[in-house]
């Protein structure tokens, strides 16, 4: 039980910076919606992911997988890949 | 580039450093930016003067959390840096974040490098999908004493600007550039590329529609940066949509329109003797599938399915197509045609009917 515990916990803040990351960089919007919820449309959200990994070359799955995670925490510029930076 | 290609409408542009890092010495800060803006300029007509005090059209600052822009930066590592597109107040500056170690050395981030990126932001370049791109987004050490652009960032920065001592070239006379209807315009070569006709003269290039009197012009460097200047004769394989291009003893392949990053090839290799040096011109027959090289007063024949020249060449020119005389500066095949192209004049001749059916000036295509 401890082990599944620290397993979700552990996959909800890899979601939660997957979200702050694609809403920074790909134009994620959250449409008000708690980020703490995680109710935001999975669609949308792998669709996100998918446009990430494609534009990074990876193996587009729209999965949170290790090589997206890794790169995701590579240090960057802050300019977004997707959208104008105002 | 970014979204609506935003630019800078003027040439000169000034910057200023706003403050400094206390992670390095400040001429280090100063010479890492500066030879960061060399970099852009090195490959664009920009040049970037250094201003102490007033208003600049590019900032650089060094900023903690948030800073003022609605931007905040995150602490050490994630966002490095960020810069804003060409623009009035704000737009141009590059802000870097203090929270970073920064150095001009591999240790922590290089400033060179971040900076370099950020500039060209600050210049209207957008990311770059390609990992070898400084406009690459994740930060990544390069060599600093091998470091250069790669051929993207290149092709990006040039699109928007030129190439370097240059303006950006217009169709039309208005001191930069190649003048299109200028009555003694001669051209180095001219081929089809694809549904466009492409006419060539010294580093530029003009591209059209045939059916359109509208051209483009852009620097050969500008669209492939490792081709020479000064191109000499070229041809089109249309049903292998593949360019072959010509200067001296040497010869390139554009194949789906991407110049094949093989080493140029001698001429020699398709047939021709020691004695040739350059070529002319070269067309190709489709009726036929072969290439036709003109040197001086005789021109070769060249199989494309055998990749052979063929025997029994050279031939003079004047004996085998008739009214047609020595020497051809450019040539190119269009609807059953080859426009043949000597000093300000063209001729059109009828390839079935092997016979001229038009006189021309050179320039007949831009509809001046």
């Amino acid at each position: 039980a401890p082990l599944t515990h620290n397993n979700r916990s552990t996959e909800k803040i890899d979601v939660t910076f997957a979200i702050e990351y694609l809403s920074n960089f790909y134009n994620l919007h959250l449409d008000g919606t708690p980020m703490t919820k995680m109710k935001i449309n999975n669609n949308f959200l792998e669709e996100k992911i998918q446009e990430m990994q494609q534009f990074f070359g990876l193996k587009v799955t729209g999965q949170l997988d290790s090589s997206t995670l890794e790169l995701m925490h590579t240090p960057r510029c802050g300019v977004p890949d997707a959208q104008h930076f105002t | 580039t970014m979204p609506q290609r935003p630019v800078w409408n003027k040439r000169s542009l000034t910057y200023r450093i706003h403050n400094y890092t206390p992670d390095m010495k400040r001429e280090d800060v100063d010479y890492a930016i500066q030879k960061a803006f060399q970099v852009w300029s090195d490959v664009t007509p920009l040049k970037f003067r250094r201003i102490h005090a007033g208003e600049a059209d590019i900032v650089i600052r060094f900023a903690y959390r948030d800073h003022g822009d609605f931007n905040s930066f995150d602490g050490k590592d994630g966002i490095l840096a960020h810069a804003f597109g060409p623009g009035s107040g704000i737009g141009g500056d590059a802000h870097f974040d203090e929270a970073e170690t920064w150095s001009k050395s591999t240790q922590g981030r290089n400033l060179f490098l971040v900076a370099v990126h950020e500039l060209g932001h600050s210049l209207g370049l957008g990311h770059s999908r390609d990992p070898n791109a400084i406009m690459y987004p994740n930060y990544r050490h390069f060599d600093l004493n091998t470091f250069h652009l790669s051929a993207d960032d290149v092709r990006g920065i040039q699109s928007l600007y030129g190439g370097p001592g240059t303006h950006q070239p217009k169709p039309n006379p208005d001191g930069s550039g190649p003048a299109a209807c200028d009555p003694n315009l001669t051209f180095d070569a001219v081929t089809t590329m694809g549904d466009k006709i492409l006419f060539f003269k010294d580093r530029f290039f003009w591209w059209k529609l045939p059916e359109s009197t509208a051209a483009g012009v852009s620097s050969i460097y500008s669209v492939w940066p490792t081709l020479p200047s000064g191109i000499q004769a070229a041809y089109e394989v249309k049903d292998r949509n593949q360019v072959f291009l010509f200067k001296d003893d040497k010869y390139w392949l554009i194949s789906d329109l991407r110049l094949q990053p093989n080493p140029p090839k001698r001429i020699h290799s398709l047939g021709f003797p020691e004695s040739v040096k350059k070529i002319d011109a070269a067309v190709f027959n489709p009726f036929l599938h072969k290439a036709y090289f003109f040197v001086d007063n005789q021109y070769w024949r060249y199989d494309v399915k055998r990749q052979l020249m063929d025997p029994t060449y050279p031939r003079l020119i004047s004996k085998w197509f008739p009214g047609i005389k020595p020497k051809i500066d450019a040539a190119f095949y269009f609807k059953g045609h080859f426009y043949f192209f000597q000093g300000s004049n063209q001729v059109e001749y009828d390839v079935r009917s092997q016979r001229i059916t038009k006189r021309l000036k050179s320039n007949s295509w831009f509809g001046c």
